[in-house]
């Protein structure tokens, strides 16, 4: 509550790239996932 | 005066009205700032449990494609070992149990060491060295000992130049008797052969254990090991025998005695024992004339 607009932003920016790195990571390892899957079967 | 109350100038500056708009939309902003900051944390936090999960199962599927692949080349190198698969599949619940599987798998190979070596031993027990003394000319590697035998190698080395060839027994599939065939280094008309086990089987052909066999221990005085049973065969009389078959039995009988009465002839006490029942055949002939 205290913090300022400007603040908000920031902070909010990081989230997003904190999140954009997490979907990367999510996606690769999907990929690999469903590779091993397909090599298993 | 009227003039100037009437035309009165307003001096407020009405900057509380300014303020207040600017405040307000800095609050929504602020609001929807914190809204959004919410949602993103909230999709953070849901995508790093998907990920989490994700890398869980992708864990436990590289696992299983692992062991799978083990147990693939397991079974290509040693078949015997198929049975250890099952323990080994076990140990993916719990690593006591693994620990358990392996150290029995330890055991078993250790036995397994063990056993062999005790082979070995036996094996080694059993060697025994036979001479062979050839003609000068016969340069093969071949000694005629009534067992039919398969080469499977033969060796030159630099610190052994002289040839060696190696025969496995082929008289019965079942019979693991080795035999190393070697010139001496000293007499190149000796071949030394080493036999290692013992044949678990009768010799095929009688005759051809008869053929030639001349173990005479006066032999030449050749470095022998004292464990290994050493025999001094002379194969230069066989060469005689054309075709070892029963046909030739005669003369191979023939040729047994000649060598017997040779040997025995060089033997000073049977030379003695002879001359002796000689003396008392005639003089007992004496005896009964008069």
């Amino acid at each position: 509550k205290d913090k300022s607009a400007s603040e908000l932003r920031e902070e909010l920016n990081r989230v997003y790239s904190e999140n954009k790195k997490i979907k990367e990571m999510l996606e690769t390892v999907c990929e690999k996932y469903y590779a091993l899957h397909h090599h298993l079967e | 005066m009227d003039q100037y109350s009437s035309s009165l100038v307003d001096t407020s500056l009405d900057l509380t009205i300014g303020i207040t708009r600017m405040r307000v939309e800095e609050d929504s902003t602020t609001s929807a700032l914190v809204d959004e900051l919410k949602r993103v944390n909230a999709e953070n936090k849901k995508l790093s449990e998907m990920l989490t999960l994700m890398c869980d199962n992708y864990n436990v599927l590289r696992k299983q494609l692992m062991e799978y692949v083990n147990n693939t080349e397991r079974d290509q190198v040693s078949p015997p070992k198929k049975r250890k698969s099952p323990a080994r599949d076990d140990a993916n619940s719990s690593a006591v149990v693994g620990g358990v599987s392996e150290s029995s798998s330890t055991d078993q190979d250790d036995q397994y060491l063990c056993k062999k070596q005790r082979e070995e031993t036996v094996v080694k027990e059993k060697v025994s060295r036979v001479y062979y003394k050839t003609e000068a000319s016969d340069t093969t590697l071949v000694v005629k000992d009534g067992y039919q035998w398969r080469k499977y190698g033969q060796k030159v080395t630099r610190d052994n130049p002289s040839p060696r060839a190696y025969f496995k027994c082929a008289c019965a599939p079942s019979c693991s008797v080795k035999k190393k065939v070697q010139r001496s280094v000293e007499d190149q008309s000796v071949l030394v052969a080493t036999y290692e086990g013992e044949h678990n089987h009768p010799m095929p052909s009688q005759i051809d254990s008869n053929s030639g066999l001349n173990r005479s221990p006066g032999a030449a005085n050749r470095s022998r090991s004292l464990a290994e049973p050493v025999t001094t065969i002379d194969l230069t009389e066989t060469k005689k025998v054309t075709s070892p078959s029963r046909v030739d039995f005669p003369e191979v009988q023939k040729l047994l005695v000649e060598q017997m009465a040779s040997s025995l002839t060089k033997d000073p006490n049977f030379t003695a024992a002879l001359a002796a029942a000689v003396t008392g055949k005639l003089y007992q002939q004496n005896q009964t004339d008069k």
